[in-house]
């Protein structure tokens, strides 16, 4: 008896119960608990200990290569960075900590886009959060066309000088056509007045989801093309694991992570935290 | 679909006369996988499955059904019987309490953007089409705006708004109640900040506004797409606060929605309503056999 502990069922069924737990989905679950069946095989893994090591150490490969989680920079003129996601999620508040960070930290000149013209208070809401960052704000009249003040927010960028637009959307279900065609025209709209695809297009995601966020992901990678997730909510019980099957069947990466709603309450996404985190 | 998966596994039996131990298991297998996709939470499958199989074995399959069916009916049963909380009219659960003299305090809670300010517009709306006169309460004082949002929600649905720029939680659902008694408003709405069930500060707050108000009805608002965690959230506040149902909200997305097991069989509260649309009439009573037939896909 070594201490580290015996390899059997017990063990594996205490992994599985962990990733289940942690909204990692059926099939990742599986695949994963196979591979290191097999990994215990052929690399004759002695104990417990080295199987609970070698699992932490496939987990965070799953979850991709360090330099995906980098938000990406335009060679020249301003960023733009799309949000995105279904309602309620944190998508307001992620880019509000965004452009705070930006503005203090990075020493950049941010601009916030209301492209929510649909909720009630939306673009109240951003608005505030533009005065804690202390950068630029541009809205409109409430029901206006989104698309249109995207198009003004990136003539209004160019003009001033700004190095980074972020751009707010409403919430919307991704099984609703109507609003994702919408969300579709946007995307044109940036990509027209850039004369390129957004430097990032990040779909916000609620650390609680289930299962849905894969149909999420599809949808809107289908819509407007996502190049990376911002994870919200991160401060609460649950282990936001969904995002693993994300990045192994999608091949979406974290971005961003969100521990709160304080303007100081994110953080880029680091794997090996993230499955420390996940297997406590 | 969990009947396609179970038919196609079941095909090859054709004929039996009885569900052996073995079948079943196969079957329950797919039932377990199909459950955890939907979202409900593992430990309350274990025990979901375990109980499907008590009922399963020894039992005869039915004339004309043949065993795949036959488990697909058991495991219908028992999640209907879960759902509507053996009801003996399943709609009765979904009603509102009601207090026996106005007003009726109503306090929404749950974690952030789970629907809860949509929610009360919603509630407000509906209460006055029943002839009463609700009257919604800004006890979130600290999300950007949020009481600028119920205010435009309040117009939207012709009810007033009690709000005071920053005041206290807890205080202001107390004087909100005063004003409700003073100007024959019959059901006080208090609309709360979405807040974590492990955040101490922010859950005595809760305990504080319930202990000013004394609600008849403590509704915790839960998305409909909310994974394993729905289980801890409902706990956590039940034990709090003890809620005396829930409404699940989002429910027009294409989420199965198995979060509603979960909380149902471990707290043992109703699922009251379920929220169908961002629009102020998009609220409609929980329907336990629809949401059945949604989770098993
Ligand atoms: N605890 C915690 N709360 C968060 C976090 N991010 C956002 N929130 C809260 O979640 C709620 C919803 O956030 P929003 O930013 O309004 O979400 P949204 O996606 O913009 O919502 P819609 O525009 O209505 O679709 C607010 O109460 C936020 O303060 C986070 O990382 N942690
Ligand atoms: N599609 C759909 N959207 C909903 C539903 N209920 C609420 N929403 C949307 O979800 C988002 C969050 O709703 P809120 O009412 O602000 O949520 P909340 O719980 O008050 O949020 P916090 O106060 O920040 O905790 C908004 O975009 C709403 O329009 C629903 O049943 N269906
Ligand atoms: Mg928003
Ligand atoms: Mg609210």
């Amino acid at each position: 008896v070594t201490g580290r502990g015996r390899i059997d069922d017990e063990l594996f069924e205490e992994f599985e119960a962990a990733l289940l737990a942690a909204d990692v989905s059926v099939t990742t679950t599986d695949k994963i608990l196979d591979d290191l069946r097999e990994a215990v095989r052929l690399e004759r893994l002695p104990d417990a200990k080295a199987v609970r090591e070698r699992l932490r150490q496939s987990l965070t490969e799953a979850l991709g290569e360090a330099g995906d989680t980098r938000l990406k920079v335009a060679p020249s003129g301003p960023s733009l960075y799309l949000m995105v996601g279904v309602n309620g999620v944190g998508k307001t508040t992620t880019l509000g900590k965004m452009a705070y960070r930006a503005t203090h930290t990075d020493g950049k000149k941010v601009m916030l886009v209301a492209g929510d013209t649909f909720r009630a208070a939306a673009a109240d809401q951003l608005a505030i959060w533009a005065q804690r960052a202390g950068c630029d704000f541009i809205r409109q009249q409430e029901r206006s066309d989104p698309a249109a003040v995207v198009f003004d927010a990136i003539q209004a960028a160019k003009a001033r000088d700004i190095d980074l637009i972020l751009v707010d959307t409403a919430g919307r279900l991704h099984n609703k056509a109507n609003l994702m065609e919408e969300l579709r025209k946007i995307g044109r709209v940036c990509e027209r007045e850039l004369g390129r695809k957004p430097d990032e297009v990040l779909l916000a995601l609620d650390a609680t989801t289930g299962q849905n966020a894969v149909r999420q992901a599809q949808e809107f990678i289908g819509a407007v093309g996502v190049t990376g997730i911002a994870l919200a909510k991160l401060d609460g019980t649950a282990r936001g694991g969904i995002v693993i099957t994300l990045r192994e069947e999608l091949g979406v990466p974290v971005k961003i992570v969100g521990v709160g709603e304080q303007p100081a309450d994110i953080r880029p996404f680091v794997p090996q935290v993230f499955i420390e985190a996940l297997l406590d | 679909s969990l009947a396609e998966k179970l038919q196609a596994a079941f095909d090859k039996l054709r004929g039996n006369v009885k569900l052996t131990e073995a079948d079943i298991d196969v079957a329950l297998k797919e039932v377990r996988t199909a459950l955890l996709e939907a979202d409900v939470n593992f430990r309350v499958v274990k025990d979901f499955v375990g109980r499907v199989k008590e009922r399963a074995l020894g039992e005869s399959v039915l004339e004309g059904l043949n065993p795949g069916q036959q488990v697909i009916k058991f495991v219908y049963d028992e999640m209907l019987a879960l759902l509507s909380g053996d009801a003996e009219n399943p709609g009765q659960a979904s009603a509102l309490n009601f207090a026996p003299k106005p007003p009726t305090v109503i306090m929404l809670c749950g974690l952030q953007g789970a629907g809860k300010t949509t929610l009360a517009g919603k509630l407000a709306k509906l209460l006055t089409k029943q002839g009463k006169t609700p009257v919604l309460v800004a006890c979130d004082i600290q999300r950007p705006a949020a009481v600028k949002q119920l205010q435009i929600v309040g117009e939207q649905v012709k009810t007033p708004v009690f709000a005071v720029p920053g005041g206290d939680p807890v205080r202001i659902a107390r004087d909100a109640v005063e004003w409700a008694e003073a100007n024959k408003a019959d059901v006080v709405i208090l609309d709360t900040a979405g807040r974590l069930h492990i955040d101490g500060d922010l859950m005595t707050q809760l305990q504080g506004i319930k202990s000013a108000t004394h609600p008849h009805e403590i509704l915790l608002v839960l998305d409909a797409m909310t994974g394993q965690d729905a289980v801890t959230v409902a706990k956590e506040f039940d034990s709090a606060i003890d809620v005396t149902g829930f409404v699940l909200t989002k429910v027009d997305g294409d989420t199965r929605g198995g979060a509603a097991i979960s909380v149902r069989s471990v707290v043992g509260k109703p699922i009251k309503f379920v929220g169908v649309g961002e629009k102020m009439d998009a609220l409609e009573p929980f329907y336990p056999d629809r949401m059945a037939s949604r989770i098993l896909g």
